[in-house]
């Protein structure tokens, strides 16, 4: 039988939205040397069935979304991160010591549905 | 809802919030890293991340450890030549992951011009400062030496490479008792009295700054490569 489409509008769909995390306002640019804050970014948006090929999906996030559609206690697929970059923190820490350390997976760069 | 501070802490490496009193100056070596990182994730290349290329070796933490030591005064002086003596330390503690020290640097800057005036040469010993062999003594005293060098004139900062020391230290701890550093002047007794040495010395006192650059290599963070056959 044929599934019945979400109705889902281009805007909630899943893609990548910016967020900026400000160290400053935490209070962290005190011992943070650098960066003063990153563009982290998120994941947020629907993953409808009838989309999920066309939404940087997974083979399996197409077959969890068939399997919602059929079996609503099956969860839908969701939106997630599917390509990250690092980043680099000059910090101080309690002794005195700077130290640069590196990051991976800091940044979102693409969204998908997963 | 509060943003659990300790999970970032703990992702950081670190038990509590720093509480700096000021910032330390981030020495070349550190910005320069940073900055081609930086210009690496604006251009979409992807760098290894366990790979130091500034300084040729592998390693995903670079550290650079303030001296935590002590000056020497004794009331004899050793030598007629010597000038000063300090017990360099660096404390070591807050490598808390198991990394392997791919690179350990000391740093000593002797000022620019603090010994300009002293005359034809220094002479700088470094050594391990050797291991208490009994309880109650209580004054440092040079033990395996690491490095002589002379100084002929003010020549920036002078490296060292404690490779070695330093992964022995990180494996045990209690070994790490400091260093211990002499520097002497090379002069001529008949035209100079030793009380002309004082005030030069002070001098390079006040101006001596000595940091340790260290690199280390995460293990769960960095994979060793596969090699292709």
């Amino acid at each position: 039988a044929a599934v019945p489409a979400p109705q889902a509008s281009c805007k909630h769909l899943c893609h990548r939205h910016q967020l900026f995390i400000n160290f400053r306002d935490r209070g962290w640019h005190k011992w943070i040397i650098d960066p003063k804050g990153f563009m982290a970014n998120y994941c947020h948006g629907d993953c409808p069935f009838s989309l999920t090929t066309s939404l940087n999906s997974s083979n399996y996030a197409f077959l969890q979304a068939l399997m919602h559609a059929a079996d609503p206690d099956v969860p839908q697929a969701v939106c997630i991160p599917t390509r990250l970059s690092p980043i680099s923190m000059l910090y101080q820490d309690n002794d005195d010591n700077v130290i640069l350390r590196h990051y991976e997976d800091m940044v979102v760069d693409e969204c998908g549905c997963g | 809802f509060q943003f659990p501070r300790y999970v970032f802490l703990q992702f950081l490496g670190l038990d509590k919030v720093p509480s700096p009193q000021k910032l330390q100056p981030v020495p070349s070596i550190l910005k320069k890293v940073l900055q081609d990182r930086e210009v690496a994730a604006a251009t979409g290349a992807s760098p290894d991340l366990c790979y130091v290329r500034e300084l040729g070796v592998r390693g995903n933490v670079l550290r650079l450890l303030p001296d935590q030591g002590f000056f020497l005064y004794p009331k004899k002086r050793p030598h007629a030549s010597s000038c000063l003596q300090k017990v360099l330390y660096f404390n070591l503690s807050a490598i808390k992951e198991q990394g392997q020290v791919t690179m350990a640097r000391l740093s000593l800057d002797l000022g620019p011009s603090s010994y300009s005036h002293l005359g034809p040469e220094l002479e700088l010993a470094l050594s391990l400062v050797q291991e208490p062999r009994g309880w109650g003594r209580s004054t440092p005293r040079p033990g395996k030496v690491l490095a002589l060098q002379s100084v002929p004139w003010p020549q920036g900062v002078l490296n060292f490479n404690l490779l070695e020391v330093a992964a022995d230290w990180t494996r045990n701890p209690q070994k790490n008792s400091g260093l211990f550093l002499e520097i002497l002047v090379k002069e001529d007794r008949d035209s100079r009295e030793s009380s002309q040495l004082e005030d030069p010395c002070a001098r390079l006192r006040r101006s001596l700054h000595a940091s340790l650059l260290l690199v280390t290599l995460d293990p769960e963070q960095c994979r060793p490569s596969w090699k292709r056959r």
